[in-house]
């Protein structure tokens, strides 16, 4: 039974042990990016791990804060993506990634890729709240970012995007409504989480979609090799595809993976908020999962397990949780009333393989 | 003379307003993203050292060698750096790969150096953001199209509100113990 999810929820729904944490001993480290120009306050990231982080060893400061940190108000975003990416990733060195100061003719996500292209050392996973819709970007911007993905996936970086949280999305062109899908969640370089909820939202159960988890098909990226199988195989089982008119079937489908998007307790300017939900949550929840594989994989040699989808879909959801139930939400019309896509077995295009099980994933990624 | 982003979005965001034009003599940074090489390259690193199977798995490239592999040409450098000298760009900064330059300009410099834009100041959200964007399509001289992807700071607004929802509480389904 609980009161909305807390770090101890997560780590008992997903296996965590109080050993399952960050040794400490490693160069291993995670990092957390939001473009909202939001504050991030130490204060609340201590008072969150006070009231619920004592079941399990963990840092309660950040080791390093990258942009201005002003005396401004925290933002539940800020503090959210933090004290969950030190939850799941606990005893762990974790980075914030803020881009309040920012000039104002500045472009905050650009000036993060920049970051990315500046820096030698750099955390191995990095979880990002960020998602513009498709059409509203430059074809030239959406390829150039694209480029900047991929030289972070040559780099061994994990970079997770939080899939969005408007479900299909819906937009109507030359007057016909189709799904709208996001990026960079879109980019094939890329692992995108979606979102879940309890079925029974006061107890640890199974997971069911979270009808806002991000999800579909991209109209700029053509589908990439390696989910070529996965994405035939529910298009031609899944018993509720929307008309074929709201999508475009041969795109980049996405999210890949999911964990719990829905009733979050966070401490932000020195409160304790409940129910806080959105893919924003999910993401780095499961950065913090990858992070402590990352850990194991160094302490016993082995690289960082840098852009996931590849062996991901290899492994055929091995290690996750599968969600088979529910779907998310879309366009408000008479034709689809509301609904995008469901979730079925295997992949699908609301919540990916599904939510991660700590130690069986660790098995299946620890090698080689 | 070409328009590099002809399909970017430049309607007003929600939750934005106009604040007027912006002064001629203010300062503003532009970053400009330069032509990269051997993206055929990158693309197949990509997937050497991301597939388990593949005898390159996990055998990552340094930021170094990234720069080394994605680095603009000298020709492109040297181009795009007398173009924006010639305009009065200063503070250039470049990153380790080279393949973005971020320069201050004056609002009257940079409206001269990109055709047709037009720089306004804009507010919006909770934390009142301001923004200098420009509403009007920008233009770069033909001999710069093989050199310049796109310019950033023009059009892109940043989000200014969060897509976490505090929902309210779930009724109890079923009896709770």
């Amino acid at each position: 039974l609980h009161l909305g999810v807390t770090p101890f929820v997560i780590r008992k729904r997903y296996n965590l042990t109080a050993q399952d944490v960050g040794s400490g001993t490693t160069n291993n480290s995670q990092a957390c990016a939001q473009f909202l120009e939001q504050y991030f306050h130490d204060s609340d990231l201590a008072k969150f791990m006070r009231i619920f982080g004592q079941s399990f060893p963990h840092q309660a400061s950040v080791a390093r804060v990258v942009g201005k940190q002003g005396r401004g108000h925290a933002g539940i975003e800020a503090s959210l993506d933090v004290e969950y990416l030190m939850s799941a990733g606990a005893n762990i060195s974790t980075w914030v990634y803020s881009s309040s100061g920012r000039h104002e003719s500045q472009e905050p996500f650009l000036q993060w890729l920049l970051l990315l292209s500046n820096q030698s050392v750099l955390p191995h996973v990095h979880t990002i709240s960020y998602g513009d819709d498709e059409d509203s970007l430059s074809s030239t911007y959406i390829q150039r970012v694209n480029t900047e993905l991929m030289k972070a996936a040559t780099r061994g970086l994990t970079l997770l995007f939080a899939s969005g949280d408007s479900g299909a999305g819906c937009w109507s062109v030359s007057g016909s409504h189709q799904f709208r899908p996001s990026f960079p969640a879109s980019s094939p370089y890329v692992t995108t989480v979606g979102g879940t909820s309890f079925q029974n939202p006061f107890r640890i159960t199974n997971e069911v979609v979270d009808y806002i988890s991000g999800g579909g098909f991209s109209n700029v990226f053509p589908r990439p090799s390696y989910q070529e199988k996965a994405v035939t195989q529910f298009l031609s089982s899944s018993p509720h595809l929307p008309p074929s008119s709201y999508f475009n079937a041969s795109g980049r489908a996405y999210p890949d993976l999911a964990a719990l998007s829905d009733g979050y307790w966070v401490v932000s300017n020195g409160m304790p908020i409940p129910w806080v939900s959105g893919t924003s949550a999910s993401t780095p929840v499961f950065g913090g999962i990858l992070s402590l594989i990352n850990e194991h994989r160094i302490l016993s040699g082995r690289p960082p397990l840098g852009f996931l989808n590849p062996r991901l879909y290899q492994q055929r959801g091995a290690g996750l949780f599968d969600v088979t139930r529910g779907c998310h939400a879309s366009c408000l019309n008479e034709e689809v009333q509301g609904e995008g896509f469901c979730s079925g077995p295997g992949w699908d295009p609301v919540t990916g393989w599904g939510t991660p099980n700590f130690p069986a994933l660790l098995k299946t990624l620890i090698n080689p | 003379s070409y328009s590099p982003e002809p399909d970017q979005q430049r309607t007003l965001p929600p939750g934005w307003v106009s604040l007027g034009r912006a002064d001629p003599e203010e300062e503003l940074s532009l970053t400009f993203a330069l032509r990269q090489q051997n993206l055929e390259r990158l693309l197949e690193l990509v997937q050497t050292v991301s597939d388990p199977g593949s005898p390159r798995y996990g055998k990552y490239l340094t930021l170094e060698e990234v720069a080394e592999l994605v680095r603009p040409s000298s020709l492109t450098l040297h181009t795009v750096q007398k173009w924006l000298l010639a305009a009065g760009a200063r503070s250039c900064h470049s990153v380790t790969t080279q393949d973005f330059l971020t320069c201050w300009l004056s609002v009257r410099q940079a409206e001269l150096l990109l055709s047709g834009a037009e720089f306004h100041r804009y507010v919006g959200g909770p934390s009142k953001t301001r923004v200098l964007r420009s509403p009007h399509p920008y233009r770069l001289p033909k001999a710069l199209a093989p050199h310049v992807d796109f310019v950033g700071g023009l059009h892109r607004f940043p989000p200014i509100s969060s897509s976490l929802k505090q929902r309210p509480k779930p009724q109890a389904v079923g009896p709770v113990g």
